[in-house]
């Protein structure tokens, strides 16, 4: 992107534009910049193409080594997805359910929203998709119930991962974040150390608002890791560099489509090169 | 938020007495800043910066004893002025009159399908919910629960493509008296060649008089080639933004509006088939100052 180009302040300023653009959010950015400038001036940089290096490099440091999502060391492994309405949770658990299913695992899923039309039939078309196994209650029962007896199923029958749907809920409203809280306490009371992982699911186009999702989800909930899905589209997601830094928090998966297998890890590299392309 | 920045750079800057063209440059800075924090797109926070610049050297915001409060009205009407310029006016002049809505996946267009037909059946008038999203999993059953609630019929058709399905809802409700049509659609990419034609094939057929953009309020720089890309594709006459009862600031909303030129017509403000409301840019312009 900067091929053939000289150290200017017109320089500096189309990478202000990309980075912001990115929606990596101003404060970032100018972070970002004036760590390159100082770089830069320290290494005697002159070209256009050193300089994209550096700042591709500096963003890398800023996301870390890549992080998976790794199996729990205890069986069932429980997973609860939790994020804001419509970004892409029943539909990230349905790619989860058929890639463990694919790894000969056992599968549950627990339809814990209760709430959303039509939204335990929405997941019970993943569960069949991925030969998972499904957990639900009638519509408007409680999520924690359903979560109760997803985890003694698990129990009993002896399986290997349990996920948990929630409702999508804005983390501004305060009872559904303590409806959130209550199911977290259910799941880790009747497993010990359970759920093992907490994902929040973020959409690849929300802008700066991601981080105070990021925020409270992770206040109420102890969030482990992101899912960053709709990365298939035009928006590169750049908020998540805000929230590696501020929040230790990483992103595990990537959601590129709405097909089952598209579901991949996160890899810092690719993600960096990406914002550049 | 960015009227106690102004102040504060007014007061430091007032220290050293009188004001200079310069020190509006301070003032336009913190605007700029205050923006794209709201998430409203970098070119588009340039060229309203350049509108609020040349308003505020020709507005004596340097004669005024209170600069701070002169560049915030000054941000705060055009944001309002940009925003707004039209009610909340629903084209339902025709009998079927049509309102198709499309997006993105997730941004509330199945939701927004069963508001709009709450209120239009409040109206007097016959509403049918027509399903045409045959992608999403429980896509039509989500729109039957939603049709239930709001006791709206809900026009689908199994195994047939989304065309096929328009066709035969617009001739089923002129056989049964229906005078408006709500049509849900699959969320889909604006990159996606085929599913865009798909809504270019489905608009020739039902000629709405309504097409709405459904966007969410949270979405970040990208909200205006998304926009773009719809109104090119399908030169939608209004947008509904979604999920105003969170905490974005919404720039999202002064994006969109600029750079497509159309209407917002409607803002949701929650879960719930009784939470949409007229668009007003006057709150939303407050909202996005922060
Ligand atoms: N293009 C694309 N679409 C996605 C991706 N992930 C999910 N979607 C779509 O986004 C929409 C919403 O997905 P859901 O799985 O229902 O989202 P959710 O978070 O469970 O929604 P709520 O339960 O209503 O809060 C659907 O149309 C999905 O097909 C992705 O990675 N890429
Ligand atoms: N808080 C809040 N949630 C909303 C609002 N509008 C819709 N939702 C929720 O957002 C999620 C997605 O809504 P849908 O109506 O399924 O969105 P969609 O555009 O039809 O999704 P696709 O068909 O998959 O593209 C659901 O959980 C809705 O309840 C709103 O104004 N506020
Ligand atoms: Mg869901
Ligand atoms: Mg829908």
């Amino acid at each position: 992107v900067l091929k053939g180009k000289s150290l200017s302040p017109e320089l500096f300023e189309e990478l202000e534009e990309i980075l912001i653009s990115a929606d990596i959010g101003v404060g970032s950015t100018m972070e970002i910049i004036e760590n390159l400038k100082l770089r830069c001036a320290k290494e005697k940089i002159t070209s256009g193409d050193e300089v994209e290096e550096i700042l591709k490099d500096e963003m890398a440091k800023l996301l870390g080594e890549k992080e998976q999502l790794k199996p729990a060391p205890t069986t069932p492994w429980v997973i609860m997805v939790v994020g804001v309405n419509g970004v892409g949770k029943t539909t990230t658990i349905g790619k989860l359910a058929a890639k463990f299913g694919e790894e000969g695992k056992k599968v549950i899923l627990a339809a814990g929203d209760t709430f959303r039309a039509a939204a335990a039939e929405q997941l019970e078309i993943w569960a069949k998709r991925s030969k998972a196994q499904l957990i639900r209650h009638e519509e408007g029962s409680d999520p924690a119930a359903v979560a109760y007896d997803a985890v003694q199923a698990a129990k009993n029958r002896k399986a290997d991962i349990l996920i948990i749907d929630t409702a999508g809920r804005l983390h501004t409203k305060t009872n559904l974040m303590e409806e959130l809280k209550k199911i977290r306490r259910v799941i880790s009371r009747e497993i010990e150390n359970a759920p093992q992982d907490v994902l929040l699911v973020l959409d690849a186009t929300t802008g700066q608002n991601g981080l105070n999702q990021a925020k409270v989800f992770k206040e109420a909930t102890e969030v482990n890791g992101i899912v960053l899905t709709k990365l298939d589209g035009t928006s590169k997601g750049g908020i998540v560099i805000a929230i590696k830094k501020e929040l230790s928090l990483p992103v595990k998966l990537i959601g590129v489509g709405e097909g089952i297998e598209d579901l991949q890890e996160f890899d810092p590299k690719d993600f960096v090169n990406a914002l550049f392309s | 938020n960015l009227a106690e920045k102004l102040q504060n750079t007014f007061t430091n800057l007032k220290r050293r007495g009188k004001l200079t063209e310069k020190d509006v440059e301070l003032a336009l800075k913190e605007v700029r800043l205050a923006l794209l924090e709201a998430d409203v797109n970098y070119k588009v926070v340039k060229t309203f910066t350049e509108k609020v610049r040349t308003r505020a050297v020709g507005e004596e915001v340097l004669k005024s004893l209170t600069p701070a409060q002169q560049v915030i009205k000054i941000v705060y009407d055009e944001l309002t002025a940009l925003m707004g310029g039209s009610t909340a006016q629903l084209d339902l002049s025709h009998s079927p009159s049509v309102i198709m809505l499309v997006g993105l996946q997730g941004a509330g267009k199945t939701t927004t399908a069963g508001k709009l037909a709450k209120s239009i059946k409040e109206k007097g008038r016959k509403p049918l919910l027509v399903a045409c999203d045959i992608y999403r999993p429980a896509a039509i059953k989500q729109l039957q629960v939603v049709g239930s609630q709001v006791g709206v019929e809900v026009f689908s058709l199994e195994g047939q493509k989304p065309t096929t399905i328009a066709q035969a809802a617009y001739k089923y409700s002129n056989q049964n008296g229906f005078d408006v049509l709500i049509i849900d659609t699959a969320g889909r990419l604006h990159i996606d060649d085929e599913l865009m034609q798909e809504l270019v094939d489905l608009k020739k057929i039902l000629s709405p008089q309504e097409l709405f953009f459904v966007a969410d309020a949270m979405t970040g720089q990208d909200a205006v080639n998304v926009a773009d890309s719809f109104n090119q594709r399908l030169d939608i006459t209004g947008v509904i933004l979604t999920k105003l009862d969170g905490d974005a600031r919404g720039g999202a909303a002064l994006s969109i509006r600029e750079v497509v030129g159309k209407p917002i017509k409607y803002a949701s403000f929650g879960e719930k088939l009784d939470s949409l409301e007229p668009f007003h840019p006057d709150r939303m312009a407050s909202r996005i100052l922060g």
